[in-house]
């Protein structure tokens, strides 16, 4: 997951809007 | 949110309708002139405001969120081209040569010939007269989109029976539906499936496309895109 942590942190927790 | 452009019974084809997110503009520097640089650095604005689109409505997709991080992960690396094509594929149907990446931004072969796109463009174009031959309806659309997404062939897969009993909800959905709206095809469902291999091959080749652009190093590409065309090498 280190190494895709933007979709981990989309996928866990917020929402596109939030980015 | 869309609505619904017909009445559907099937409850999973009506829910992806309703959660098919809007239209996408480009939202293209003022500050850049019109050059086939800016053209190539606004499309890949776009896409990647696409993924998180993307990624946003897949949680949608009924059977996803409750899959593990990882195999929601690993359906997403695999399969995002094949959704972000699609959506291209659909927007570009009532056109004859162009593309529509979004609604404010279209390519023509011209342009796709300067921004060292003509391949990937001939690629679309027989997609698209493929589902136009085939009259690609939005319900349709929604859930061949989601099917693409559940049936990435992606080998990080941990549940590999909650994966394959998301396509067959899935594909269930779809046979529901031809029968309520096809009934005079029996074949339609397998005709919509049968378009799968042309659209992961095109998905390929977008990513053969875009990889090249990144090694190439002239155009910024977003944090997002660069780690999704990253897990695809």
């Amino acid at each position: 997951t280190e190494r895709h942590k933007i979709l981990h942190r989309l996928l866990q927790e917020g929402s596109p809007s939030d980015i | 949110h869309s609505l619904p452009g017909k009445k559907t019974t099937n409850k999973v084809v009506s829910h992806l309708v309703l959660v098919e997110p809007g239209e996408i503009f480009a939202s293209p520097d003022p500050s850049l002139p019109d050059s086939d640089l800016h053209t190539l650095t606004t499309l890949c604005e776009i896409i990647n405001r696409d993924l998180l689109i993307t990624i946003g409505w897949a949680k949608h997709v009924p059977g996803f969120s409750v899959l593990s991080l990882v195999d929601q992960m690993a359906l997403l690396q695999s399969a995002w081209m094949e959704i972000l094509v699609l959506g291209i594929v659909y927007r570009s149907l009532p056109l004859s040569e162009e593309l529509v990446v979004a609604e404010n931004f279209l390519l023509d072969r011209e342009q796709c010939r300067n921004t060292g796109l003509l391949h990937l463009h001939a690629v679309l174009l027989q997609l698209i007269r493929k589902y136009r031959k085939t009259k690609l309806d939005k319900e349709e659309f929604v859930t061949l989109k989601a099917m693409a997404l559940a049936n990435s062939d992606s080998t990080n897969i941990e549940n590999v029976e909650a994966v394959l009993s998301l396509q067959d909800h899935l594909h269930e959905a779809l046979q529901d539906y031809e029968k309520e709206h096809h009934p005079e095809d029996n074949h339609r469902t397998g005709k919509l499936l049968m378009t799968l291999p042309l659209l992961r091959q095109t998905a390929n080749e977008a990513v053969r496309t875009f990889c090249q652009i990144r090694l190439e190093g002239k155009i910024p590409m977003h944090k997002l895109f660069l780690e999704m065309l990253e897990a695809k090498m």
